[in-house]
């Protein structure tokens, strides 16, 4: 089984 | 605003390697070219994209302005684009349309489009364009492409993985695996056919087939492909532009549990 990231879990808001 | 483009499917290319990974994006424009980026809806992939005034026939932008669309209604005007005509855009001080002026002056005809700008609430991220990664690849993004379709044909999971003896893009389906090699190249008589590694150590990360299939849609932007993957970051996949500027895919893998 695997699990997806997410963009928001690396990048961090301006 | 007011932006011209000497060949209007530049704008096009740019559009259509994107409109169908994300439904709307923010335009900022300053004087120093057009950034934007946008993310999916499933929050997976981030496109980012550079339009620097070198990609422009003239370029001028007297204040910051930001330019919501929706992707959709932008590539239906740009269905107009071809490579007889300009295309200038122009927006005015106080931003609620878009106006798209395609001029096609041998054929004396011109052609305007207006499109309504709509407010888009978007969180700019953190990304840093020059980030450092274990990998960097690059390679023909013909390649790629050819690659990206025949794998995940067999997976909804893609596989890279880069060593010294090359870069390995593999699938493991229920009922079928596959996996294609690719090792460095120099190709004298075509450059973008060479293929080329740097590592400071070896990857093997794992992708959604469906974001890939996004991402090739690019292709058609530049016949070379940048490949930049770490451990610990999403995968960048970019198409640079002959001119400058380009556009970038981030993808954020999948983790085994």
């Amino acid at each position: 089984k695997s699990s997806q990231r997410s963009i928001g879990d690396f990048f961090s808001v301006k | 605003l007011e932006a011209k483009f000497d060949d209007s499917t530049i704008f096009k290319k740019i559009i259509d390697s994107f409109k169908d990974s994300v439904t709307q994006i923010n335009f900022v424009c300053s004087e120093s070219g057009i950034e934007a980026q946008a993310i999916d809806d499933s929050r997976v992939l981030l496109v980012t994209v550079s339009i620097p005034p070198s990609c422009f026939e003239s370029y001028r932008c007297d204040r910051p302005t930001t330019i919501g669309v929706y992707l959709a209604s932008l590539a239906k005007l740009l269905k107009s684009a071809n490579t007889n005509s300009s295309l200038t855009l122009y927006v005015a001080d106080k931003p609620d349309e878009l106006l798209l002026l395609f001029e096609e002056p041998k054929n004396q005809k011109s052609m305007e489009y207006k499109l309504k700008l709509v407010d888009i609430t978007a969180d700019m991220l953190e990304v840093d364009s020059d980030m450092k990664s274990d990998v960097t690849v690059e390679m023909s993004s013909v390649e790629f492409t050819k690659t990206v379709r025949d794998l995940t044909q067999l997976s909804d999971s893609f596989t890279v993985s880069v060593t010294k003896d090359g870069i390995v893009f593999s699938v493991q389906g229920d009922t079928a695996q596959g996996k294609v090699l690719l090792q460095p190249r120099e190709d004298l008589a075509d450059e973008s056919n060479n293929l080329s590694i740097s590592m400071s150590k070896t990857i093997d990360l794992s992708f959604a087939s469906k974001y890939l299939l996004d991402i090739i849609k690019a292709a058609s932007i530049s016949n070379k492909i940048f490949l930049k993957f770490s451990d610990d970051t999403p995968a960048l996949f970019e198409f640079k532009m002959e001119k400058g500027g380009g556009v970038g895919f981030y993808l954020a893998p999948k983790y085994d549990d």
